[in-house]
């Protein structure tokens, strides 16, 4: 369904940008 | 015990919920923190993503037929709408300030409201999808409940006419929908609840000959023979009631249940 390949294009685009934000904040520990 | 209920929802939403709950704790953990890199590329690829997802939902919202998945599903789009949104502010603000604090806070806000408006919405319409199983189950239970009319065997034949294509139907979507499940005890009800109508089919098509036999024969032992029919009629229909009822959990209503 659409919507669900949808949805999945987001979580990916989050995860992402999820992974980039996270990796700055790991350099810390 | 999983947290989504099924296995495409837990596909799509595990990984993102697992690193929207790891920048939290870093995040918690480490006040200040690094500075930020330009997250304007990622960002600007969920916006994309966002407003292909809002496309997709309007349509599945204008072409539905189904009430609920009308009423419920804007909601879950205009919370993926709103999150979006502070995820761009959240990466201008970072821009001018590669420290800030509320720039962070949007951040984690902006990434918590897209996991959980795209959790609302594929749960929307997950649900939907459960209601069409849920109508071709209803319409085994109608055929069901005129058996205890059918007393030719043109009707008889009509009436098999009828429930088998509705049989199957059930059969091959309840199936389907047991293998995508990732509650294991879920599973195993519907594959039990689904064997047993397969079963119980034929043996109360033949329960429905012998009806018709005797009565057309002038049998004294029709009343038995109806009694008969009507325990397997009653114990399809439990069936096929426990099968709806299973349809509808989801693991959160187990956790409610512990």
């Amino acid at each position: 369904e659409m919507i669900l390949e949808a949805a999945k294009s987001i979580a990916a685009a989050t995860s992402a940008l999820l992974k980039s934000a996270s990796a700055a904040q790991r350099e810390l520990y | 015990m999983p947290v989504f209920h099924t296995k495409i929802i837990e596909s799509i939403l595990e990984p993102v919920a697992q690193q929207v709950s790891g920048l939290i704790i870093l995040h918690e953990e480490g006040e200040d923190g690094n500075a930020m890199p330009d997250l304007e590329r990622p960002v600007f690829a969920v916006s994309k993503a966002v407003t292909n997802l809002i496309k997709v939902g309007r349509e599945t919202i204008n072409s539905s037929d189904d009430p609920i998945l009308k009423q419920d599903m804007p909601a879950s789009l205009h919370r993926v709408e709103g999150a979006s949104k502070l995820l761009e502010e959240a990466s201008g603000m970072l821009k001018v300030d590669a420290y800030s604090g509320p720039a962070r806070k949007k951040l984690i806000e902006g990434s918590r409201g897209i996991l959980q408006g795209t959790s609302a919405l594929v749960l929307c319409f997950d649900e939907s999808e459960v209601r069409k199983i849920i109508r071709e189950c209803k319409k085994v239970l109608d055929y069901l409940a005129v058996a205890e009319v059918i007393e030719t065997m043109e009707d008889l034949v009509q009436f098999l006419k009828d429930l088998s294509p509705c049989l199957s139907t059930v059969s091959a979507k309840v199936s389907a929908r047991e293998k995508e499940l990732t509650h294991q005890v879920h599973r195993e009800i519907l594959v039990r609840c689904l064997d047993q109508v397969k079963t119980l089919a034929p043996i109360l098509i033949c329960s429905m000959k012998i009806y018709i036999h005797i009565l057309s024969s002038g049998g004294k032992e029709a009343s038995e023979a109806a009694e008969n029919r009507n325990y397997l009629v009653s114990r399809m229909t439990d069936e096929l009631h426990e099968i709806i009822r299973v349809l509808q959990l989801t693991t959160y209503d187990e956790d409610e249940w512990d």
